[in-house]
């Protein structure tokens, strides 16, 4: 475990606690994509299998079964809490998810470690995690509102991922012949698809100003 | 290849 990875790991948890801290306090999800969430849960539950057969640290452990349960919980607050639910904009939450979920899972299939169930979802969550952020990109395009904890949120799941790309560069200059090229490629392009948004944030963070995206 | 360490990232 180095910094860079920790401090990934904390921005990771802070940024979904910032979500969850949103829905709870505002009793509101407006500006949240449900399909982003259950793309994560889903990252989370093929990623996380290991947990029923190998155990490596019990903060590995622990931090992925907090993964887990917030994810649901968020799941479960938007789709169940008789008032947050109602401030769901399902029309405008309307990623085809297929479309990601698909090419990944074939992908998945066609490279990766080995060959067998485990080792294939385990890589089919790496490159969907990649693109898990896009249904909620869009809904902030259509929806325009971009309050200030979904800015967070946003801001701090891209950072993390950011944050794990220095933990490589890290790691491969310190542990002899450590590679993970499936993993490397994929969050290299998962931090891409935020570098728009990121460059919007920054620039209302420097004007002190409401987050506005362009037409 | 890659290194098929265990995966210890969460």
């Amino acid at each position: 475990m180095n910094i860079f990875r920790l401090a990934g790991d904390m921005t990771h948890l802070l940024s979904i606690i910032v979500l969850l801290l949103k829905i709870q306090a505002t009793k509101s999800c407006a500006g949240v994509s449900l399909k982003t969430q259950e793309l994560y849960a889903v990252v989370f539950v093929t990623r996380y299998l290991d947990l029923f057969y190998s155990f490596i640290s019990l903060y590995n452990t622990v931090m992925k079964i907090i993964f887990l349960l917030t994810a649901f919980t968020i799941i479960w607050y938007m789709r169940k809490h008789k008032v947050v639910c109602q401030t769901y904009d399902k029309e405008q939450d309307t990623f085809r998810v297929l479309f990601l979920i698909v090419p990944c899972f074939v992908l998945a299939l066609l490279v990766n470690h080995e060959m067998s169930v485990t080792e294939v979802l385990w890589t089919f969550s790496i490159y969907l995690e990649a693109v898990a952020i896009l249904p909620q990109l869009v809904l902030l395009q259509r929806t325009k509102n971009v309050d200030n904890l979904t800015g967070n949120y946003i801001f701090m799941l891209g950072s993390y991922r950011a944050l794990y790309l220095v933990n490589w560069v890290y790691r491969y200059f310190t542990e002899l012949g450590y590679r993970q090229w499936i993993v490397w490629v994929s969050g290299t392009v998962q931090t891409c698809v935020y570098l728009d948004f990121f460059y919007y944030y920054v620039q209302a963070w420097r004007n002190n100003e409401r987050m506005k995206l362009p037409g | 290849d890659d290194t098929k360490e265990v995966k210890d990232e969460l």
